[in-house]
């Protein structure tokens, strides 16, 4: 069976903005 | 560009390809946001808050080209076309109804590239201050960005007196459909 996340917009963009500025530390 | 699938798909199968669009977009609003004079001289911390918090407002700014309020489509990147209608399915209904309605109204005001840019770039030091540290410094961003704003629109349309008061007039709309909307839900499949 195929499993999903599900989350906010905003979830979702905070997510990546993260992920973006702790690659770049 | 956002593949929205034909309709041989289920919608779910739609909303996590519409979901995936997102992910691209975001990246790039990070990228402009390090592209804004004083952004980076900002902390770290405050980076990272204004734009989780401005982020979705500058989505929509950047979506309302796609936007066709006379016809009420869409058009992605990749050419597709969709009615508001079709896209429904997708359960954006409200969200899509409210940008129809501001993208005509920014799109009445026919900014340039540039102009669009700049403004995209106060939104984003306008956004909510809540998390924010050194407020003074995201103050005086934000007063520099609107300044240079003022000026550029004020010299090219010198005979438009309102046209950037209209413009400010925008941002408190962005905030409301970024409390509205920015709740909405994505799906992502793990496989």
């Amino acid at each position: 069976t195929k499993t999903h996340r599900v989350m906010t917009l905003a979830d979702h963009i905070s997510h990546i903005i993260t992920q973006d500025f702790a690659r770049n530390q | 560009s956002c593949p929205v699938a034909p309709a041989s798909r289920s919608s779910q199968e739609v909303w996590e390809s519409f979901s995936q669009c997102f992910t691209p977009a975001v990246k790039e609003v990070v990228e402009f946001a390090k592209s804004i004079p004083g952004f980076q001289s900002l902390s770290q911390h405050d980076q990272v808050m204004l734009l989780k918090s401005g982020t979705f407002q500058v989505l929509m700014v950047r979506f309302c080209s796609l936007f066709d309020p006379k016809e009420r489509t869409v058009t992605f990147l990749n050419g597709q076309t969709y009615s508001l209608a079709s896209l429904r399915a997708l359960g954006m209904g409200s969200l899509l109804d409210a940008m129809f309605e501001f993208s005509e109204k920014l799109g009445s005001l026919c900014l340039e590239p540039d102009e669009m840019a700049l403004f995209m770039a106060v939104v984003l030091v306008s956004a909510d201050r809540s998390g924010i540290v050194e407020v003074a410094a995201v103050e005086k961003l934000q007063e520099n960005l609107i300044k240079a704003l003022r000026s550029l629109i004020t010299s090219r349309r010198p005979e438009d007196s309102t046209l950037f008061s209209k413009l400010l007039l925008r941002l408190p709309d962005l905030r409301t459909l970024n409390n509205h909307h920015s709740d909405k839900l994505l799906a992502f499949r793990i496989d």
